[in-house]
């Protein structure tokens, strides 16, 4: 986490930074984001945005989202406090789909002494490179299938 | 993109929810 | 003596100094006693002194394991009471209790009991 200002104005460039990357159909799943220019390591790609409501908010509206059939997965825990709803409302960073190999990560921001989820680079991307992250997920009985396709894939997303 | 997520609201920041009093209930008679 | 827990509560309640007065805003959240009981019949009193507009609360009952991020009654181990409609509430289920609920200044009381069997403690 880095509190420092820097930090504030390069999480300030991400809106100005969407033009690097586009949606299109994935090979993963569904549809994802991809690098229109090579993307150097470490940099910022995008910021995860959505809701912010409690945990057991979350937990509640788990259980209703499954029970309507909408995927859950569009929920990310910042901390046992709060917790990133992109369901219903937020930014494309939604649609980055998850990798046991993948190109970027997630980290915590703070920003002004809040807590924002941002997505940087792991390596070197290439122009026309899936971005992906890894979710990370808790471990859950009732598996979700992982379709990324790489050589060490853990074979399910929970 | 936001045509594959339907009623779907496009933000800038995150935004902090406002719950509502029945927010934990499964049901209310 | 039996007071509100400065550590058995949700962190963003505010307790005020005698330890019997609590205020919360934005979400549901619990502040519980220093003390349980765990047989016999109990009973406590609330005065509910403030309730600006559109705004509710839930009283009642918790075992220690009931969330404080959350309203008494969200539960299986814990039974609410609520100002709206005075709806009791007790595994997130609302049922028809005291029609009307009750308002700021009004003074509620809660009473609990818990029959003793010798051949089943605890």
């Amino acid at each position: 986490e880095m509190p420092n200002t820097n930090e504030f104005f390069k999480v300030n460039q991400l809106k100005y930074r969407k033009k690097m990357i586009k949606f299109a159909r994935s090979r993963i799943h569904g549809w994802g984001l991809y690098a229109m220019e090579p993307i150097a390591p470490d940099d910022m790609i995008v910021e995860y945005i959505g809701q912010k409501i409690r945990p057991l908010v979350a937990d509640v509206r788990e259980v209703n989202y499954t029970r309507k059939g909408i995927g859950s997965s569009y929920l990310f825990r910042i901390d046992d406090t709060c917790v990133i709803d992109a369901t219903k409302m937020g930014n494309f960073a939604r649609f980055i789909n998850h990798s046991c190999q993948p190109n970027c990560y997630a980290r915590i921001v703070t920003v002004e002494g809040e807590k924002r989820i941002v997505i940087y680079s792991k390596n070197l991307i290439k122009k026309g490179d899936e971005i992906t992250y890894d979710y990370k997920f808790p471990i859950e009985d009732d598996k979700i299938d992982c379709l990324c396709g790489a050589p060490n894939c853990r074979g399910t997303l929970n | 993109w936001s045509a594959f997520a339907p009623d779907f609201t496009e933000l800038d920041e995150n935004v902090k929810y406002v719950e509502k009093e029945g927010e934990f209930d499964l049901q209310d008679e | 003596t039996v007071t509100l827990s400065p550590n058995d509560r949700a962190f963003q309640l505010r307790l005020m100094e005698d330890q019997l007065t609590v205020t919360g805003n934005e979400g549901y959240c619990v502040a519980r006693g220093t003390h349980g009981v765990m047989k016999g019949t109990w009973y406590y009193e609330v005065h509910f002194q403030k309730q600006p507009s559109d705004s509710h609360i839930r009283i009642g009952w918790s075992q220690r394991h009931s969330p404080v991020q959350a309203c008494v009654g969200y539960t299986k181990f814990s039974y609410g009471w609520r100002s709206l409609k005075g709806t009791k509430f007790h595994d997130s289920y609302g049922a028809k209790y005291f029609q009307g609920g009750f308002k700021e200044g009004d003074v509620l009381g809660c009473l609990i009991h818990l029959p003793w069997n010798q051949f089943r403690p605890g």
